[in-house]
């Protein structure tokens, strides 16, 4: 909220630190207040109130009028892959989606295709059996396109709706690990499967560099969305505002904590009057 | 890059020979957007610049042949300072095991540098142990044991409670003679006050000699939130840095130094268990200015 009732320079100050505290970066930053400040001279605007309210709407604006669905292929299974860096809570998102699928009425197999990291298949297992989903997993240091595949001919084999693939974290420096991936998308679709969705997944406290990986995953994997978690902590999450406006990615969902039900849609209202909580 | 944006403001006064007030400010105004753009805490920035117009105001800018260069050089070498200081050199318990906690964010890579840090132990001569107290997470444990086997490190955990397997393990390591305890802990949020009052118990059941807030490189603002929570709960000894063989500018290194005041002890900087080693601030000064 803003302290001072008229707008003096320590608004904007105010403004500017909500919005780079966010890490919604500085060009963004930049752009929606320089944008803010044409209005304020067109319209007016003499209250800090107003100009906090006239921000939040031209976010909101702006955020909204993305397809924030989880498409289906028109035949079954559909494919949706998981990707992202390190640490971000993929093998986690997975889970929770699963159970979404399964209130649903869908039947879902899971793929484990992280075959590098220790325990990764039993760590995906795990939410397997908590969800009642299958899974399909293959040998550590196995052929991660090898093991999609498998579950992909499981899941046409037994009628499944939908394939969720975890691959294992990657920094998208790595040329290697980058061209896997985007053998592991061909090859997902080489079988019965459709790939429908390729998501994202972000970590809410990650700075700068969310945008750089949107880039790097969207180049290497075209993909269909983002999936933004550990928004329960006090992290803001605002890379994604440059996510979406720069390369037309949509936050399609949003993580919530560490249990199966913590998965929400993105709210791009939610998102924008937390931010400035 | 810092340099290019500073370039194109000398190339316009350097025909002036002076370097007026405004000038300095106007150079500052580029050094704190390549900070902000790099993921240093805002107010971190602030104490920053203040720091660094005081050099350079002090350093008679105006007489210099190269006043380009003297910023650069002012803005580095007190990246340097902050970062850098005193490298942490471990010294371990008179009466062993020396105990050593490992907490942080979800995600962070605690599990991996837990085993990466008992390696460097060996490598030092050491015989750690390593002990899961991390029961929450699916297949934390197992994911300890796979990497203890990979460096023949034991692994003890046991299905109990996080302190009590704590506990356990600083006493089996005792029974062991192992000399070093590494105490791997579930992620939590700094914000979760049941989940920050459960490592406060684990640390006040094996009172570690050094607690380190593992963060990783790529971290945004909320760096600075992270590193006052956990610091305040634990007193931290250090901070290891993790994913810095990623593309982040790692700004929150600098805020999250600046803000607990403990060394930067150890890099991480891969995902093989060999990817770790003492901290180095100049590396990661260039890097910072981008
Ligand atoms: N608080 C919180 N924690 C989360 C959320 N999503 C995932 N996590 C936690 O983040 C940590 C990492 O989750 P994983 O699912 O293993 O992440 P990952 O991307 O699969 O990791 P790698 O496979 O190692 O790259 C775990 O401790 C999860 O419980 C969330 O929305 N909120
Ligand atoms: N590229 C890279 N990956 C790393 C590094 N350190 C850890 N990782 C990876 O980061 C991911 C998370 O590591 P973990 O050790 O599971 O992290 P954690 O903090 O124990 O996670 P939680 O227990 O869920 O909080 C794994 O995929 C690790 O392999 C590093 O320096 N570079
Ligand atoms: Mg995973
Ligand atoms: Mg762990």
């Amino acid at each position: 909220a803003l302290r001072r009732s008229k707008i003096d320079d320590e608004t904007w100050e105010e403004l500017e630190y909500a919005l780079i505290g966010a890490d919604v970066g500085v060009e963004a930053t930049q752009e929606l207040l320089d944008h803010l400040r044409e209005r304020v001279r067109a319209e007016g605007m003499t209250e800090g109130s107003e100009l906090l309210d006239a921000l939040k709407g031209e976010m909101k604006t702006r955020l909204s009028g993305y397809d924030r669905e989880l498409h289906h292929a028109e035949t079954s299974p559909s494919v949706w892959l998981f990707v992202g860096v390190n640490g971000v809570g993929k093998t986690t998102t997975i889970g929770k989606v699963a159970k979404r699928e399964i209130d649903a009425g869908r039947t879902v197999v899971m793929a484990a295709g992280d075959t590098f990291r220790a325990a990764a298949a039993e760590q995906l297992e795990t939410w397997a059996d908590r969800v009642g989903a299958e899974c399909v997993r293959g040998n550590e240091g196995g052929d991660p396109s090898a093991v999609i595949y498998d579950a992909v001919e499981r899941a046409a084999a037994i009628n499944a709706d939908v394939v969720l693939a975890d691959t294992a974290g990657r920094l998208h420096t790595k040329v290697n690990l980058m061209e896997e991936l985007r053998k592991v998308r061909r090859v997902a679709e080489k079988g019965a499967g459709t790939v429908s969705e390729v998501l994202l997944v972000l970590d809410a406290t990650t700075g700068q560099n969310g945008l750089v990986q949107a880039q790097q995953f969207t180049e290497a994997v075209d993909l269909t969305g983002v999936v933004l978690t550990k928004l329960d902590g006090s992290a803001k999450g605002g890379i994604i505002f440059a996510i979406q406006e720069k390369l037309g990615i949509p936050v399609k969902l949003v993580g919530l904590g560490e249990t199966v039900d913590d998965l929400v849609p993105f709210d791009p209202d939610e998102f924008v009057e937390a931010l400035f909580a | 890059a810092l340099s290019d944006r500073l370039e194109g403001i000398f190339a316009r006064i350097r025909g002036r020979g002076r370097l007026s007030e405004d000038d300095v400010d106007e150079v500052l105004r580029e050094i704190r957007l390549a900070l902000l753009e790099a993921d240093v805490n805002f107010r971190v920035v602030k104490n920053f610049i203040a720091r660094v117009r005081e050099d350079l105001v002090g350093s008679e800018l105006s007489k210099a042949l190269n006043p380009f260069q003297q910023v650069v050089q002012a803005v580095h070498r007190e990246l340097i300072n902050t970062l850098g200081g005193e490298t942490l050199r471990i010294t371990y318990a008179s009466r062993p095991p020396t105990v050593v906690l490992m907490a942080g964010l979800q995600g962070s890579g605690k599990t991996t540098n837990s085993a990466k840090l008992a390696r460097w132990f060996k490598s030092q001569g050491r015989n750690p142990l390593l002990v899961g107290a991390d029961l929450q997470r699916p297949a934390a444990v197992e994911q300890l044991r796979t990497l203890g086997n990979q460096i023949e490190v034991p692994v003890f955990s046991e299905p109990t409670d996080p302190v009590s397997v704590a506990r356990a393990g600083l006493a089996e390591a005792r029974r062991l003679g192992r000399d070093v305890v590494i105490v791997d802990t579930a992620g939590r949020l700094a914000i979760d006050q049941e989940m920050m009052e459960q490592v406060r118990q684990i640390s006040e059941a094996v009172q570690p000699h050094y607690t380190f807030l593992v963060i990783d490189a790529m971290t945004g603002q909320d760096a600075v939130n992270t590193a006052e929570a956990f610091h305040a709960t634990l007193e931290l000894d250090g901070v290891i840095l993790t994913k810095l063989d990623g593309d982040a500018r790692g700004g929150a290194a600098l805020s999250v130094k600046e803000v607990v005041g403990k060394p930067i002890a150890f890099a991480s900087t891969g995902e093989k268990l060999k990817d770790f080693d003492l901290f180095h601030p100049d590396r990661l000064a260039g890097r910072i200015l981008g």
